[in-house]
């Protein structure tokens, strides 16, 4: 009955990840390796590419030819600087990144108890761990040579994120590197459903008030994954150790990040970093 | 911390859609 219980668990929190998750790891997956019978996605490979990619996804997005000038979105390339682009470029990531943090805000509330633990518990969870899920997140977006982006509309390619100025070409490098190896674990949507939970439930997070139902939530979750993963993967010996090994590479991850992201604050003039974003940095590490 | 964090805080009380995001 135990393992019934755990079964249950896994199958929400896959169907709450499929939910608020618009691109899962399997139609990532289907459209790098160019199975999903639709149009490859559009490559960005350099600056002129990233302008008419920004112009690919305005089409898609604003049919309407005589609204184009007016949007200010990478029309008329020709006088604008490559640091314009590239600055643009960030505040759509930025974007992309803070509808990111709802979709996992969402996902944490479907975590059965997570809604009944104390309010300013919840706030640190997702503060802490909201960057940590956004990382795993990308890594099924990524090969060794690129990532998609624009919910798969887009590739861009490593080459490209490492030729841009510093510190801009340094944000992705260290997320490249820990997804080429994350993915060698060959983890499917249901399992990375469980494994983002076990995030979100970490009683370690620094201010949390009532630790213990947190824990216990977090032991069940562990529970389920562990189990999954022996399910799931039955010749991968030690891959429930494997993955939580991950979550120590995770940590110093989102350390870096947040130091770029405040390099970034010091040295870019026009940055102007989203309020919700902001939020989160404050005081993270 | 919630009043620190009014975004996440509300967030969580309710779903906001992106377009307030």
């Amino acid at each position: 009955p135990e393992s019934a219980d755990l079964r249950t668990l896994a199958k929400h929190l896959y169907e709450s990840y499929v939910k608020y998750f618009p691109l899962t790891k399997a139609k990532a997956r289907a459209i790098l390796s160019g199975k999903t019978g639709d149009s490859a996605p559009f490559v960005i490979h350099d600056m002129k590419s990233l302008t008419e990619g920004e112009q690919f996804i305005n089409c898609k997005q604003m049919p309407l030819p005589d609204q184009r000038p007016e949007m200010g979105l990478g029309f008329g390339m020709g006088q604008e600087s490559a640091d314009e682009v590239e600055l643009r470029f960030f505040h759509r990531c930025q974007f992309r990144s803070a509808e990111g943090v709802r979709e996992v805000t969402e996902f944490a509330k479907s975590i059965p108890g997570f809604v009944g633990l104390d309010l300013n518990d919840q706030v640190t969870l997702l503060k802490y761990g909201v960057i940590e899920v956004l990382i795993i997140m990308m890594a099924p977006l990524m090969n060794k040579d690129g990532t998609l982006i624009s919910y798969g509309q887009i590739f861009m390619t490593r080459e490209f994120l490492k030729s841009l100025r510093k510190p801009f070409c340094e944000m992705m490098e260290p997320k490249f590197e820990f997804s080429v190896k994350f993915n060698m674990l060959e983890l499917d949507d249901c399992d990375m459903a469980l494994f983002l939970a076990v995030i979100i439930l970490s009683g370690d997070r620094p201010g949390l008030l009532n630790v213990k139902p947190i824990e216990d939530l977090q032991e069940t979750v562990l529970h389920a994954l562990e189990l999954q993963l022996k399910m799931n993967h039955p010749d991968s010996l030690q891959l429930f150790a494997k993955v939580l090994q991950k979550m120590t590479d995770l940590r110093q991850l989102v350390t870096d990040h947040v130091h770029l992201i405040q390099l970034l604050k010091k040295t870019e003039i026009d940055l102007c970093l989203h309020p919700l974003l902001q939020e989160i940095m404050k005081d993270l590490y | 911390l919630k009043e620190k964090h009014k975004i996440l805080h509300r967030l969580l009380q309710n779903s906001t859609s992106p377009v307030d995001l």
